[in-house]
């Protein structure tokens, strides 16, 4: 069963916000999202991969106009969940392949992520569903990267 | 904009596999899912979070009984692109929230992370896009995730 493509879609205006070795417990998740919840805070993405000796970090991209507003919270959520680190970067965006079932197949994903390895494109962050691969790049890096993925899957 | 939730999704019949430790350098992750799509690999969830001292983990996850087929493939990859270690965890499942825009209001993945909490559910790996948020748990805990998650959204 083929898997269409249609589309690539990008966005510059995020920020990411990564909090760095909290603690691996039940409730902190939870914590950070309702905190954020209570501001009203359009989040875009949340990624949590592998965790490390009791902690793990939560990374999530916000439109990069609320960040201004929600910062000074952030900083103070961090605090409370006992996270080693705050992290926010201005400097990314994503790009994303869209179609029915893009995940199912991992060749699709190997070509989406080997069409920006051969641009020399860092990948930070990666997120997945059924109808979606994103990846987290430089802002910078951004423009080149929706050409060569439109290049791979919709030339 | 009410999010409208249609419905709660999970599934027992998953592996997942991290690669730890792997380069933070273009064409790492094009060259692991290359490899898996080459064996025509079914993959049903990918995340990367924030790289550290350039190194990342990558996590995805397979159809369990998919497992069997690559497992001495994914031995081989995580030696090619100089993994630190290769893990593998058969005892896991997937839950997630489904409907259009839920991850715009951070409060509707707060109150899915706090309704594992309440159960002493620990999330292990998180996943979203604009149609679904994915939590990864133990498969010990996926009935009690689903019926939480369902009491919380559905009820
Ligand atoms: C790190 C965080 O996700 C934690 N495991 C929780 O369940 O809330
Ligand atoms: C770690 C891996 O994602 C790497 N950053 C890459 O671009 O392939």
């Amino acid at each position: 069963e083929e898997v269409l493509i249609r589309g690539v879609a990008h966005n510059a205006d995020v920020a990411k916000v990564s909090l760095l070795g909290v603690p691996d417990q039940p409730g902190i998740a939870g914590s950070v999202f309702e905190t954020l919840g209570t501001h009203s805070v359009n989040i875009l993405l949340i990624v949590q991969a592998e965790s490390h000796e009791g902690h793990n970090d939560i990374s999530f991209l916000v439109s990069s106009e609320m960040l201004g507003q929600v910062r000074e919270d952030l900083e103070a959520l961090a605090d409370k969940i006992g996270a080693s680190k705050l992290l926010v970067d201005e400097g990314v965006g994503t790009v994303s392949v869209v179609g029915e079932g893009v995940q199912r197949e991992s060749g699709i994903a190997g070509r989406m992520f080997s069409s920006l390895a051969r641009e020399e494109i860092n990948i930070d962050l990666i997120s997945t569903s059924n109808l979606m691969i994103s990846c987290v790049v430089a802002e910078d890096s951004l423009e080149q990267a929706v050409q060569a993925i439109h290049r791979e899957f919709l030339e």
